[in-house]
């Protein structure tokens, strides 16, 4: 099933490789979090990656967009991982962090990012004529599949899951609008003190 | 089928992204690999992408081994290119430049790396119980699928099929060793000239 695939690939090729301690001279992303905390003297409001799952499947280049999520400005990014893999010499794994603005004075600063198989899924479905009908009608159910697989892995890593935020949410309103990703991030962020 | 549904994700969230012109500022992987001849004062065999497709999924770390393939050692990379994909600020693209010594004056430089998909699905299924009596049994037909399906999509674009040269090969000489990577290249160079 694609969904569950997508979502051992995820974890297997990229999660698992910038979570945990890999016993490489390299940094986990906790370490990193904490260095960016010190060099930007800020505050992050919990050491987690949250990935955005929206049903819909549209990821959008970055969560910064001033039309659907006023609140969001993009921050400078973690310090870049770099591990060889696969014949690629010293590939660069890097995350982002965003700033959510509270009110005129509160920040909020969480590292965030789309799923990208996701996104990249949405791509070969647009392109692939043939397949579309097909998936279409799947749509749902893969991000679902995507989702639970995910959650599941993740609970089997115990050295993964407490740095890891899924967040699965419905990405239109009734009206056919995109939400504001900052609200959604907020409101899990509230769910999680 | 997960074979072609990995080559399909393969080619629209990567090589889409590193070969044509993108109409970003970033350079493409012709332009990166001419200025890497500039830099380097080298010549790239070709300005070619090789993509090493191993039956039996095996994708070492580096395709460096002095045990298995003697004649081949590391260059620097082409310079990384950088885009903001899916909320990742600033992603980073990079691709890898080996050496093969021809004989002890004579070498060939070549951009090349492993299929990264086959390295996470060995991954996955090396990990999960579960599936792997039905992946090992089907193993052999997943390779192929990825395979035959990359290669009917690239020729399907005309700004990528000529930068981008896929070698699938039985990586196992008939004793169950390893055959020499740098004698694979080769052997495909020889072809193209
Ligand atoms: N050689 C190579 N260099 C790259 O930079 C690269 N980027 C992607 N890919 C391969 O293309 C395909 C599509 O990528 P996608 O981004 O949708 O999924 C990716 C993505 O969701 C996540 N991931 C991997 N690396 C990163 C990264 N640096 N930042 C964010 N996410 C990443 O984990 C998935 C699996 O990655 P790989 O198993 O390494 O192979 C991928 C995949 O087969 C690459 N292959």
């Amino acid at each position: 099933d694609y969904g569950s695939g997508m979502a051992h690939s995820f974890f297997h090729g990229y999660l698992r490789l910038i979570i945990p301690k890999t016993g490489t001279s390299e940094k986990n992303l906790e370490e990193l979090m904490k260095d960016y905390e010190d060099e930007h003297h800020v505050k992050l409001e919990f050491y987690k990656l949250f990935i955005l799952i929206p049903k819909s499947l549209y990821c959008p280049t970055s969560l910064k967009n001033d039309d659907i999520s006023p609140s969001i400005e993009e921050s400078s990014s973690l310090r870049p991982k770099e591990m060889t893999v696969a014949g690629v010499q010293n590939r660069v794994y890097k995350n982002s962090v965003y700033k959510i603005r509270l009110d005129k004075d509160k920040k909020v600063y969480v590292s965030a990012e789309y799923a990208t198989p996701l996104k990249t899924f949405k791509d070969v479905v647009s392109y692939n004529g043939e397949h579309s009908k097909h998936y279409k009608k799947h749509k749902n159910d893969i991000v679902l599949q995507f989702y639970l697989t995910l959650q599941k892995v993740l609970k089997e890593h115990e050295n993964c899951t407490n740095f890891c935020e899924l967040i699965f949410y419905d990405d239109k309103d009734e009206n056919g609008k995109y939400k504001d990703v900052g609200q959604i991030l907020l409101q899990r962020i509230k769910k999680l003190r």
